[in-house]
């Protein structure tokens, strides 16, 4: 499964 | 992490600190509206659940914490505070947020990147902190006499989601065409929100006035 794109923002 | 981003991050931060100063300085919050501060605390709470399960950087996770921790402080002084209470306009600030927090809810359990706790919790924050400012721009209008540090606050608000949409569109660009369309078009809707206030707001630092927003 392609990763789940890391939520850096705030 | 880009300039728009961080800018964006820091004017956030400092309108938190504004609001801070002004509640402690003048240990009033009148013209604040408390259901907008609730509505800000549940935002932080539901998307910084992370906080403790994914590092990202020493940055992020101070943020976090200071973003989460503000917003309690604000909500407990205004709701405690034995000074600072007795001068909230509850009368005033009659918005009906649970509006808000059940709308927001449900269009995150329809739209959302992914149909898990976590996902549905981040998609429900981004779509309350769009419409998170409404119980205070309803009472802004409301009384008559905007403070300087209130009006401040809610320009420096207004003006971080801006920065943000600036950094998506160079995260666009520069990173690839990730699809974040959820946070493009809240951020959108969130910013909208602020036009009639940034129009009186310019109109009475041109005419150097007192803000007053039209009823």
């Amino acid at each position: 499964a392609t990763p789940e794109p890391v939520k850096d923002e705030l | 992490m880009n300039a728009f981003r961080f800018l964006g991050d820091m004017t956030h931060l400092f309108s938190v600190l504004v609001l801070l100063l002004k509640i402690y300085a003048t240990k009033s919050c009148s013209g604040v509206s408390r259901k907008t501060q609730e509505l800000y605390m549940v935002v932080f709470v539901a998307r910084y659940m992370d906080l403790f399960t994914d590092y990202i950087s020493l940055y992020n996770s101070v943020m976090k914490v200071v973003f989460i921790t503000s917003s309690a402080a604000i909500v407990w002084c205004m709701r405690r505070h034995p000074q600072v209470r007795r001068t909230y306009d509850r009368d005033q600030d009659t918005f009906r947020h649970v509006v808000l927090v059940a709308a927001s809810f449900v269009l995150a359990l329809i739209f959302n990147e992914r149909f898990t706790f976590r996902e549905i919790c981040w998609a429900f924050s981004i779509y309350l902190e769009a419409v998170a400012i409404l119980p205070q721009l309803v009472l802004l209008q409301r009384s008559r006499n905007v403070d300087n540090l209130t009006g401040q606050y809610v320009l420096f608000l207004g003006a971080y989601r801006a920065f943000y949409i600036l950094n998506w569109i160079y995260r666009y660009f520069t990173e690839g065409h990730t699809s974040r369309w959820i946070p493009w078009i809240a951020g959108l809707v969130q910013t909208a929100l602020y036009a009639d206030f940034f129009y009186y707001y310019f109109l009475s630092w041109k005419n150097n006035v007192k803000l007053e927003l039209p009823a």
